[in-house]
């Protein structure tokens, strides 16, 4: 599953002769570089090739056969291990509610509404709250994408996000959806403002999922983006987007890593149906490349 | 001579963990680095920020006949609308009147988007219906410039992802569009590029370059933490010049380059 650069450095490891604790370090510093070229956060890298070295470098692997074979089921079942498993939505209360967070232009309206297709196809309600109240035209782009795709969505406007998201509350408990999808404005992890917000819009609708929607693109930073929402806001999962182009997505194993939190869907298109399930060990093979 | 041959590993270190952190890549990162080699340790980061400064120095050509054309592009959610907002703002505070296109007619809510920023900027716009030819609203848009007498024309165009061949070809097509109207245009194409992306900003300059052929790059959302360092492995290869930087939200969040400014915000 794993072709190409990674499994070239990793046979290149045999190559010298017998593979000594002191030749698998050296190689495992190009695995490294490889992570970091696949936008993965250097400390995690660094903290991840440690792991994987203290079982690479044990007996069993140096006098096998095909030591850097071993080696690199040991990277692929450790990078399996740190990306998690699949877990499935939390929708167990009546109405559940999902509210979705994340930094400006990551992709939570075009999200919001392909979940809402998601669980229309599970054989639930759901109903749409445009919550961002502050992107030029981000009702219309919520209203019309929902609306052409047949899906309720809260209409009132108002002008603040928190006494929008309550007033949607009410209404919805009186419409009996089942699950409510609040979208909410783009904003910075360092924006005491805008986090102040998002925590007042968590306290008010009580979500069962808050899920933090991150561009498959990022780099380094998704380090400090995910742990700044995770300890300020407080996040459930992870839904990773545009992960249709050809980004290796490191950053998922650094927002994993740094959250500890699920990740649970991968957006993998610009169109309603382009919302995948994660899969362990297809973003595994992908960002090993 | 024996001085010259000295180095300071835990520094070479800590320099390449800086640079590492801020998205400048593997490969232009071990090029500094070699370089940092040939000087004394006490001269690394001086050497570092002349090194630095004279990769972000590049010439750019900024005299075009009216109206000038700036075509944005880039992939999706990366600032290309909003950039468009400000710069628009930015051009009518230098007196220059302002034109905007809106050439993105598939994304849901885009020309209302561009609409409440055209009215930021005192701008004028052109726009059709949901689902119209971008080509012909770039081609309409033109004929608008010059009728009106307009200084520049910006236009707006969908996000797409560098991979996707038939809107990579659309692009091209709107190019071919105004090319064939006056073999100058467009006078600039501008390709958006979000600070926060990794090293796929590489592949993404890579292609729309190839299919288009850029003059410069926008690099927006400067105002998070992250330090847009994938800039350099870009310019290094594309020799493209970066004209603007975006810092916020608002309609004044929009600077010209300072190679200097984006150097301290990388090393701090
Ligand atoms: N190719 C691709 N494009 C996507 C995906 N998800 C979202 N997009 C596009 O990314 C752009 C930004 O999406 P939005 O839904 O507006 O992002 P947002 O997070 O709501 O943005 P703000 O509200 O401004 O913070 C749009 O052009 C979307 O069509 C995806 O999975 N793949
Ligand atoms: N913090 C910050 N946000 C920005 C900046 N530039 C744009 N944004 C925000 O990023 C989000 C996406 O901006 P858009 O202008 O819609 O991006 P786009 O490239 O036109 O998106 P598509 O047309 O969907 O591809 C919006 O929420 C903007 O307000 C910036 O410099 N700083
Ligand atoms: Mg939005
Ligand atoms: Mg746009």
């Amino acid at each position: 599953q794993i072709s190409g650069r990674l499994q070239k450095i990793i046979r290149n490891f045999g190559k010298k002769g017998r593979l000594t604790p002191e030749r698998v370090r050296e190689g495992l510093k190009e695995v490294r570089r490889a992570l970091i070229e696949a936008d993965v956060n250097v400390e995690v890298a660094r903290e991840f090739i440690k792991m994987v070295e203290a079982e690479a470098i044990g007996e069993k692997v140096l006098k096998s056969f095909t030591p850097s074979e071993m080696i690199l089921k040991i990277v692929y079942e450790k990078m399996i291990e740190l990306l998690g498993r699949p877990e499935p939505l939390r929708l167990d209360k009546t109405p559940s509610v999902i509210m979705l967070v994340g930094l400006q232009g990551a992709g939570k309206t075009t999200t919001a509404v392909k979940l809402a297709g998601f669980l229309k196809k599970k054989g639930r309600n759901p109903f749409l709250i445009p919550a961002d109240v502050k992107r030029p035209a981000a009702f219309e782009q919520l209203r019309d994408l929902a609306e052409r795709n047949g899906f309720p969505v809260f209409t009132k406007r108002m002008d603040n996000a928190v006494r929008l998201s309550k007033a949607a509350l009410t209404q919805s408990v009186l419409k009996r959806y089942d699950t409510l999808i609040f979208d909410t404005a783009g904003r910075l992890h360092i924006d005491e403002e805008m986090i102040d917000e998002a925590i007042k819009i968590k306290e008010s609708v009580k979500p069962s999922e808050v899920l933090l929607v991150v561009d498959g693109m990022t780099g380094q930073d998704a380090v400090n983006i995910a742990k700044e929402f995770d300890q300020k806001i407080g996040i459930t999962g992870v839904i990773l987007t545009k992960m249709d182009g050809d980004t290796r997505g490191g950053a998922a194993m650094s927002v994993r890593k740094v959250t500890g939190k699920p990740i649970k869907f991968l957006g993998v298109g610009e169109k309603m149906d382009d919302l995948e399930e994660f899969v362990p060990e297809r973003l595994a093979s992908r960002i090993l490349g | 001579a024996s001085m010259l041959r000295r180095k300071d590993p835990a520094l070479l270190e800590e320099i390449e963990d800086i640079l590492l952190s801020g998205d400048v890549g593997i490969e232009t990162t071990e090029f500094f680095i070699e370089e940092l080699k040939k000087v004394h340790p006490d001269k690394y980061l001086e050497r570092l920020r002349e090194l630095l400064v004279e990769m972000l120095s590049v010439p750019h050509e900024s005299v075009h006949n009216p109206p000038v054309v700036y075509l944005f592009v880039g992939v999706n959610g990366v600032g290309k609308t909003t950039t468009i907002g400000k710069i628009g703002l930015y051009f009518r505070k230098k007196k220059k009147s302002v034109l905007f296109a809106a050439c993105d007619t598939f994304r849901t809510g885009a020309q209302e988007q561009l609409k409440i920023w055209a009215d930021r900027a005192g701008a004028d716009i052109v726009s059709s219906q949901y689902g119209a030819d971008p080509s012909a609203v770039a081609f309409d848009a033109f004929d608008a410039a010059v009728s009106r007498g307009v200084d520049c024309l910006l236009i707006d165009t969908a996000g797409r992802l560098h991979t996707k061949t038939g809107l990579m070809e659309e692009m091209a097509k709107i190019k071919r569009t105004l090319n064939k109207k006056r073999e100058d245009l467009p006078q600039e194409i501008l390709i958006v590029i979000d600070a926060t992306t990794g090293q796929n900003a590489i592949h993404q300059v890579e292609i729309f370059n190839e299919k288009l052929g850029l003059t410069g790059i926008v690099l927006t959302k400067m105002d998070g933490t992250a330090k847009g360092g994938v800039i350099l492995p870009i310019v290094r290869r594309f020799n493209l010049p970066v004209l603007f930087i975006g810092t916020g939200e608002a309609p004044d969040d929009i600077e010209e380059f300072n190679p200097e400014e984006f150097i301290d915000a990388l090393l701090s």
